[in-house]
């Protein structure tokens, strides 16, 4: 509700607070995030997640929570689990196939409510999924997030990099100032059945992101159908844990 | 500049408006656009791209396009010009490593001058590339072409799908009323060296988005790394001239 404070902006909270980013659109950030958290529940860690997407919301679908958010006393809502994930999503709130179709003013409302209305108790990360781009829901989250850190995902390929590149140095910007703790190159090469290795998408985007943005290369995750597949049906898989990612988050 | 009309809102314009949207970023969008005004222009037609990606502008390094348009007199602006095309971007306006941190209202002024700020001359088609998402600038799309069509593109997987059907289902909404002319099948599938293929993205997702949306599936493009490869040095190709997209035009 409007004024409540978010507890994850706190100086004394104990959460850390992951922001999965990028300039571009379906590079895999919703995947990286889903990937990411799952790695930390497994290693004990209690995890939140808010996918922030609110026109590509996919989260819920991607982790197999059909069940809405339970409500408690008329404004505290309690996030459905899977995985060992609480999640809150707009999914919840709007029936799979209707288009949010807001503006600005509305989707800052929106997101303060999943940060303030939500009872997250004190996890031990959060992990947001942000929209791509460079907008409005991206700005209001750094506003209400102050202590965040960004990952930024790519594609290998340069156009992919050099449009991914813009969220990370609109977190360097002077305006949001949140540092970029990583970069994480996704679909980096495919793997035929015949062995022969693909790299559909070209090379050297993970590399020259990290280099643009001054952040270490955590990770590079092959295209592999199978997590797409999980992504389909909400049984997600965790490909390759890429050794920094959830070591470095 | 502020009220000026938009020439292509007034019914008695001869040009086609089409809109290539999705609700979801990275399936292929932008190079849809430049593959169907390439393909128009090459049937002689004179054709006008806006690049209405703001965030996540990619049509001029696409169409190699490096040097920006110039100005008349104080207010009129000539569109560059690359393969038979003129073309409008906010690519012009800042560096590409430049992330365009923008809300709502500012996102509106700047495709309202890309409307009546060039000098468009009566081309036979106007193609619009459209961000990810179902937000401000889409709204601001609709309210200034309200002759449009829309052209909706995802890729096959069923994930893919449930998202960018969500901006079809904005145009086909009572606020928008836009209608949903095509649907377009993106990375159907990649074709390996010793001939297997594979449907690294699954199948379906075109068929039920056409399905869903109650319009044609007009055209389903292979992942061809040529493709990306054009994309990148800005010397596109066309794929495929799919047999329904250009002609359905
Ligand atoms: N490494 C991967 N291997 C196979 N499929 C992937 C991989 N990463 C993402 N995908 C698939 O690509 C699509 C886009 O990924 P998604 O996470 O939705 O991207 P974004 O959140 O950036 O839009 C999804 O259908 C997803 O399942
Ligand atoms: N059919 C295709 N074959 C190979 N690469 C493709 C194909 N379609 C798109 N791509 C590549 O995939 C990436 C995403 O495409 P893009 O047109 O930028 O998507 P969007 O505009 O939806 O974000 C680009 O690097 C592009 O070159």
């Amino acid at each position: 509700a409007e004024g409540r404070a978010v507890s994850f902006a706190d100086p004394g909270s104990r959460t850390r607070v992951l922001l999965v980013a990028s300039g571009k659109g379906g590079v895999g950030k919703s995947s990286v995030t889903v990937n990411l958290a799952i790695s930390l529940a497994r290693r004990g860690k209690r995890v939140a997640v808010v996918d922030a997407d609110v026109w590509g919301f996919s989260i819920p679908a991607m982790l197999g929570i059909d069940a809405p958010p339970s409500v408690l006393d008329d404004s505290m809502i309690i996030p459905p689990q899977a995985h060992g994930i609480s999640v809150a999503s707009i999914g919840f709130f709007v029936r799979e196939d209707q288009p949010v179709v807001w503006r600005g003013p509305m989707l800052h409302k929106a997101l303060e409510q999943f940060l303030t209305d939500f009872y997250w108790g004190e996890p031990d990360y959060l992990v947001v999924d942000l929209p791509p781009g460079t907008g409005d829901i991206s700005l209001s989250l750094a506003g209400f997030l102050p202590r965040s850190e960004a990952y930024v995902v790519t594609t290998p390929q340069p156009a992919a990099q050099r449009v991914a590149q813009r969220a990370g140095l609109m977190f360097q910007s002077p305006q949001v100032k949140i540092p970029v703790h990583g970069v994480i190159e996704n679909m980096s090469w495919f793997t035929g059945d015949d062995g022969t290795r693909y790299e559909l998408f070209g090379s050297g985007g993970g590399e020259g992101l990290a280099e643009r943005l001054d952040a270490p290369l955590i990770g590079k995750v092959p295209l592999v159908p199978a997590l797409r597949e999980g992504g389909d049906v909400g049984t997600p898989i965790v490909v390759t844990e890429p050794e920094g990612e959830a070591a470095a988050a």
